[in-house]
């Protein structure tokens, strides 16, 4: 109990942090290879065009990371390595957050360890929060996890040009996350083309 | 330290139980969705021609979980609900192990949770481990997890008929593995179709 309120405050005074610098920012939470990087830069890219300035906080366990994938924006990023736990949680994004250039972006992708488990106990003070499956993990996977879906309003169902190769039916899983959510929004998308862009922007009220 | 040496002792005393049923056991771990049900699935029908008798330990979080899918087989399958752990420990394993018929199998496969990090830290006191990965994660998993890679003798590549559609390289995991695990075996899958079931079965030596 004591754990979730040390959790919840930190949370709350990396929100009121990024409210007071007019920042949007969203948790983007995944199974591992999901396509959560390149879901990021895509939206990167159709908000650039946009004129909206966007950072990005990379999660990840070693010094092995996507890092250098975002050169080619020429925005802000900044690597968080959490060594040894599997999620980020807020302690960690205050000490991100205290050397990132806040006043540089409008809006800022924290792209979390790829786990369905411990991020759900783990809030990071986000105005928004996404989680990205891949299709190619299978049809169950949203009645495994419900507490992760539970509490997400958003869920990305990536990968989705791969569905029928895997004999995968995407309605399975959009179901079983309307059983545990019934408000969520779900969003069909594939990464390499953009395919389902314009309805994720939409969804997080970019 | 104190928390590794009880995961050790704990680990011990598993292995010490299977030795003494004459038990050869494997955990198989994996990241979510990689295959690891399906792979397990090809290798007890290869078994049971070969009059092998097999058992499963399954992990999951919640109660959903994949237990139906071994029902064809009339073998014993054990289901330990981790509740909020995202990987098994060898205490939770004992206590399976305690309620496991383990003199009517000769062969026991333990599922994990999906998760290529903390398993690393849980050893279960099982003979073998294997992890399997999946080719629609992408090029870069082995060489972002380390840790686990390290230590796992066998590397399971499957779903490899997808690696051509999603433009993935296998020779690139293999070199990433083979760097921090020179001794490593790897082996590429398609629990579909059962392909690389015969290299699986000899690289366990079973
Ligand atoms: N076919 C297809 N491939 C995709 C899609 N999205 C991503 N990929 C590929 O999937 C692999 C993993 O993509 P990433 O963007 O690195 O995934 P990630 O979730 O960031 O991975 P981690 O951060 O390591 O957990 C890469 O090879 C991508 O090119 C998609 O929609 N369709
Ligand atoms: N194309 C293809 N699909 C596969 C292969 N192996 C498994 N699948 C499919 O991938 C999905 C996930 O397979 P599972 O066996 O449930 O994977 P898992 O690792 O046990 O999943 P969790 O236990 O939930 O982490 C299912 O839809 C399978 O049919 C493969 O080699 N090729
Ligand atoms: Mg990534
Ligand atoms: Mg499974």
């Amino acid at each position: 109990e004591d754990l979730l309120i040390q959790q919840l405050e930190a949370a709350a005074k990396n929100y009121h942090l990024l409210q007071e610098h007019g920042l949007q920012a969203i948790n983007v939470m995944g199974a591992i290879g999901s396509g959560k990087t390149e879901l990021i830069k895509r939206l990167i890219e159709y908000l650039q065009r946009e004129g909206i300035r966007v950072g990005v906080i990379l999660g990840s366990i070693s010094d092995n990371n996507d890092q250098q994938r975002f050169t080619t924006y020429k925005i802000p990023v900044y690597s968080l390595h959490t060594e040894e736990a599997s999620y980020l949680d807020a302690a960690m994004v205050a000490i991100a957050l205290k050397r990132f250039p806040l006043q540089e972006v409008d809006l800022l992708f924290i792209e979390n360890v790829g786990n369905l488990v411990d991020p759900a106990n783990f809030p990071l003070g986000t105005a928004q929060e996404i989680i990205v499956i891949s299709a190619t993990e299978g049809e169950a996977t949203v009645r495994k996890y419900p507490k992760i879906f539970a509490q997400t309003e958003v869920l990305v169902i990536n990968k989705i040009d791969l569905a029928s190769v895997m004999e995968i039916d995407p309605q399975v899983l959009i179901a079983d996350y309307m059983q545990v959510n019934p408000y969520g929004k779900t969003i069909l998308t594939d990464a390499k083309t953009s395919r389902g862009m314009e309805q994720l922007i939409a969804a997080l009220k970019i």
